[in-house]
């Protein structure tokens, strides 16, 4: 899981 | 998710139910022989409402949630994504293409090109970004877009100084917005291993900079009890 996690913000 | 963040949200939530509930009024109050007194003023005046921010939004979004068939982060995730996708193509489509909406749009103020916005954000997000695949190029482009993207509505706003209520408080719910997800990453910052994201966070800062104008000239409107009016 290398995704950037302000990908989970919108 | 945290308190910050869920805040941030539904205060962007508001913003579009605002700007959607105004879209509406100008609607529905069309046509009638004794409009409402908030259609009157609505009608009356230009709706004060920038097309040109509203379509780099819903820019921002198409090119922010290209994963939202790819990646499955959560239902609230997926929920929210559809809403303001939808909401913000069916306010450009109103204030495009429906006949009433449309003759309240003022479009020889709102004159800003787009052009110059996206294209140092496409440049931008090409040269500094976290991964250059197409998704996250895109992605980081959305961030950079989204930053400026309140500046058309900004300059329209200080050009027809008669800023009616319901677009004094749709600005201030977007400013609001941001500033609860600067105070959402400090949490996580704090909270979480390795969240580090300068690229979101310093255009998240530069956006809700844009708006410590509008929000001094708002709160001092507010407490002074008048009518919020931006100078010239």
């Amino acid at each position: 899981k290398n995704q950037p996690s302000t990908h989970d913000e919108l | 998710m945290n308190i910050f963040r869920l805040a941030g949200d539904m205060t962007h939530l508001m913003s579009v139910l605002v700007l959607l509930l105004k879209i509406h009024t100008i609607k529905s109050c069309a046509g009638k022989s004794y409009p409402c007194s908030l259609c009157f003023i609505l009608l009356e005046s230009s709706s004060g409402i920038s097309l040109k921010t509203q379509e780099l939004y819903a820019l921002v979004f198409a090119t922010r949630y290209l994963d939202i068939f790819t990646d499955f982060i959560s239902v609230y995730n997926t929920i929210m994504k559809l809403i303001f996708l939808g909401s913000s193509f069916s306010i450009v489509w109103y204030i495009r293409r429906h006949k009433i909406v449309r003759r309240s749009y003022d479009k020889d103020q709102d004159t800003f090109r787009h052009f110059f916005l996206v294209l140092p954000c496409l440049l931008l997000a090409l040269i500094i970004n976290e991964k250059f695949t197409f998704k996250e190029v895109l992605w980081t482009f959305s961030l950079y877009l989204e930053a400026v993207a309140i500046l058309p509505q900004l300059i329209l706003l200080q050009r027809t100084r008669n800023i009616d209520n319901l677009t004094g408080q749709y600005v201030f719910l977007l400013g609001a917005y941001r500033a609860l997800y600067i105070l959402n990453w400090i949490y996580r910052y704090f909270t979480e291993p390795h969240y580090v994201h300068w690229i979101t966070w310093i255009s998240g800062l530069v956006q809700t900079l844009l708006y410590a104008d509008f929000f001094y000239y708002y709160f001092s409107s507010l407490k002074n009890n008048v009518k919020l009016k931006l100078p010239a």
